[in-house]
């Protein structure tokens, strides 16, 4: 049982275990039933709940924002801001207004821990465990990257095949139940208009492509909004992102979530680096969660209202 | 529970298409057992990577003889995996 009464009290400059985030979404649920729900949208290989809250004022169907956290387990930051984002969005409905337009428009999917196994593993086991926690018939090394398991050029280069890399892809596309739960969902929705995957370190905001050297079509739009987006980020603390295409700003990279959100038709398809500043890498202070998730959001709120302003 | 005891992240800034070769090489290296945080991308962006104690000197050696600038981005990472703990328990409390 959480030790926090509500989301109000709820400490968010913490940490928190796999239970206690569980905890968290259902009170936030509780509290707040005409605005959120949670849908349970598969289960990991371990048998976790994969949780979805869905931020919805009404409507059928509406052009919805898809947010995910924590594909790497050992990226903290990541679902440490998934919380964060979470209370902000129902905070800030009614009382921002371009948060409110958008609510009242489309809807909002947040996934807070797309690898849940492989976070339970950090608490308990090895901090730095990136992949998932699924054996590999015939190795002895346990896993799979979960971003190099999308059906987006499955198996190119910069992904591995073997299975002791911490880039391994898995044995097919969408082999890993964390990653086909998704693609289920959105694919079924056929309505989701962003598509932004939250990672750390490295302070990068990145849309497609990864597998090829090839522009997107939507290229200079995304490259203008990404500039827009890292412009506002900047503004709160100084925090300083480089942008652009996946393969341009880090490197080649096949069977990545955007670049299958993107081929589906989702145009505005990001993937952000969080904040180090080059200290502390993946074990960021939890003193940080905070200013991180607050100059995240401003990122990410001025893609989703790009992505209202400019329906397609 | 791993501990890390004695384990350094170090990073290392290719400064040119020799080192950053080099450094593709390294990735390529299972003997080292090395953890790239942040992998090799190009000249002039750093290249962050956890290396196990026993093999910190050999790595080090490594990074010198090829004339390979470095640095000590963490110096012990279990020290601070034991301060997260303590944070993440206090909070608790």
């Amino acid at each position: 049982a959480s030790q926090h009464r509500n989301t109000d009290s709820f400490d968010y400059s913490s940490y928190h275990t796999l239970s206690e985030i569980y905890s968290f979404q259902d009170m936030l649920v509780a509290e707040n039933p005409n605005l959120v729900s949670k849908i349970v949208i598969g289960q990991s290989y371990e048998g976790r709940p994969l949780n979805v809250l869905k931020f919805s004022t009404g409507g059928t169907n509406r052009p919805a924002i898809w947010i995910d956290n924590g594909i790497h387990s050992r990226e903290w930051i990541t679902q440490a801001s998934g919380i964060w984002f979470a209370k902000k969005i129902v905070t800030d409905y009614g009382t921002d207004p371009t948060l409110t337009a958008i609510l009242d428009n489309m809807d909002i999917f947040l996934e807070m821990v797309i690898n849940p196994d492989g976070f339970y593993y950090t608490h308990t086991t090895n901090r730095l465990w990136r992949k998932t926690r699924k054996p590999n018939p015939g190795s002895s090394c346990i896993g799979v990257d979960l971003n190099r398991n999308w059906d987006a050029d499955f198996g190119g280069p910069g992904a591995s095949s073997y299975p002791c890399s911490i880039t391994y892809s898995g044995p097919s596309a969408h082999s890993e139940s964390e990653v086909k739960s998704i693609v289920d969902f959105v694919k079924s929705h056929g309505n989701i208009k962003a598509f932004l995957s939250v990672h750390s370190y490295s302070q990068l905001l990145l849309y497609p492509y990864g597998y090829t050297m090839t522009p997107a079509e939507d290229q200079a739009e995304l490259d203008s909004l990404a500039l827009k987006a890292v412009t506002d980020l900047a503004s709160l603390y100084g925090t300083t992102y480089t942008y652009g295409s996946f393969f341009d700003a880090l490197y080649q990279g096949s069977g990545t979530s955007i670049d299958w959100a993107y081929n589906q038709g989702i145009k505005y398809a990001y993937t952000l680096e969080q904040r180090d500043t080059g200290t502390y890498g993946f074990l960021l202070p939890a003193n940080q969660i905070i200013p991180t998730a607050t100059e995240t959001w401003l990122a990410l709120m001025a893609i989703m209202d790009h992505t209202y302003q400019n329906p397609y | 529970k791993k501990t890390f005891e004695g384990h350094q992240v170090l990073r290392i800034i290719p400064k040119d298409d020799a080192q950053l070769s080099l450094m593709k090489n390294l990735e390529d290296m299972n003997e080292f057992e090395l953890d790239f945080w942040r992998g090799v991308t190009g000249v002039s962006m750093p290249v962050d990577v956890r290396v196990p104690i026993h093999n910190l000197e050999s790595v080090k050696m490594y990074l010198e003889a090829q004339n390979t600038e470095y640095s000590v981005m963490i110096k012990d990472l279990q020290v601070l995996l034991d301060r997260e703990q303590e944070e993440m328990k206090s909070a608790a409390r």
